[in-house]
């Protein structure tokens, strides 16, 4: 019985006219290190559940994706962060919502999955869940990188100018 | 959003999804990431399963559970239950996205509906591959 894996870094891609081979190779990169930290689990006999972790892991610190270090921008200039995890032998489940804070948020819900009896917790209460279990913290500057501030500018442009599109390449980062 | 699903050599299932949201988002929008049975599911009978896309459409569908309920109710494969939710059921709440899923057999599908989701899987790393587009 082998092991399997599969991940993502979302569905809001640029069409294929419009993206550069330098783009697309970065993209292509960023997916095969988190794809090889899901495998080094697998092989060495890990759950599926700690290979999930990990594979979403390095996939929130890579910032090409829009998820923890490349997180876009709510309107107010802020980030909120979701995540969530679930171990199918015996369906316990952890999620966070609106979260900054955690590098990793992924490791926030499943502190609360891992640690609590509840299965979704927002804010405060979420934090110090992984406050207490001591999981890394960094500055809402590690969280800011200028191509998803110049997204939120140009989306709050097109909306003051009535010319807002539905490009999911844009709202999805 | 990323998101990942796996199927260890004990032939047990997780998920796990992780987003920012939605560029521009109100403050204290939620979307499906977080929600059991919408954006994120597992259950080692069926199926894993990480989702991607709109989310509020992926919320009224509850994309996730969908799928597993169509694998265990109506005996579907992983494949037929993924491929209509996304291509039938979303299209009818004109929801955009896709998802990664795995099966009990550690059979992968990466089914969505628009131009294109990162995306990569690797079987044992012996079927190992990277994708954008179709």
């Amino acid at each position: 019985m082998g092991y399997s894996i599969a991940i993502h870094g979302g569905a809001g891609v640029l069409p294929a006219c419009q993206m550069t081979a330098a783009r697309e190779a970065g993209f292509r990169a960023a997916l095969d290190r988190a794809l090889r930290v899901g495998e080094a689990v697998l092989a060495a006999d890990g759950s599926a559940l700690d290979a999930v972790t990990e594979a979403v892991c390095a996939l929130e610190d890579e910032p090409l994706f829009n998820a923890g270090r490349g997180a876009v921008f709510t309107r107010d200039g802020t980030h909120e962060m979701d995540a969530a995890v679930m171990d199918g032998r015996d369906r316990r489940a952890g999620c966070v919502a609106g979260v900054l804070g955690p590098r990793n948020p992924v490791r926030l819900a499943r502190c609360v999955m891992e640690r609590t009896d509840h299965v979704l917790m927002i804010g405060d209460g979420a934090l110090r869940i992984g406050r207490e279990a001591g999981i890394e913290e960094v500055s809402a500057d590690h969280f800011f990188t200028q191509e998803r501030y110049d997204s939120l500018q140009e989306t709050l442009r097109m909306e003051a100018e009535g010319t807002l599109d539905d490009d999911p390449a844009r709202r999805h980062g | 959003t990323v998101g990942a699903v796996a199927r260890d050599r004990s032939g047990a299932l997780a998920a796990a999804t992780s987003t920012g949201g939605m560029t521009a988002k109100r403050p204290g929008r939620v979307g499906d990431s977080p929600l059991i049975g919408a954006g994120t599911f597992a259950d080692s009978r069926t199926c894993a399963i990480s989702a991607t896309g709109d989310g509020e459409a992926f919320i009224r569908l509850s994309v996730a559970h969908e799928i597993d309920a169509r694998m265990r109710l109506a005996g579907e494969t992983l494949a037929q239950a993924a491929n209509h939710v996304v291509w039938v059921g979303l299209a009818e709440l004109n929801g955009s996205g896709g998802l990664v899923a795995i099966d009990a057999q550690g059979r992968i599908t990466t089914p969505f509906n628009c131009e294109g989701m990162y995306r990569a899987w690797s079987n044992e790393a012996i079927d190992r591959t990277i994708a954008i587009y179709q």
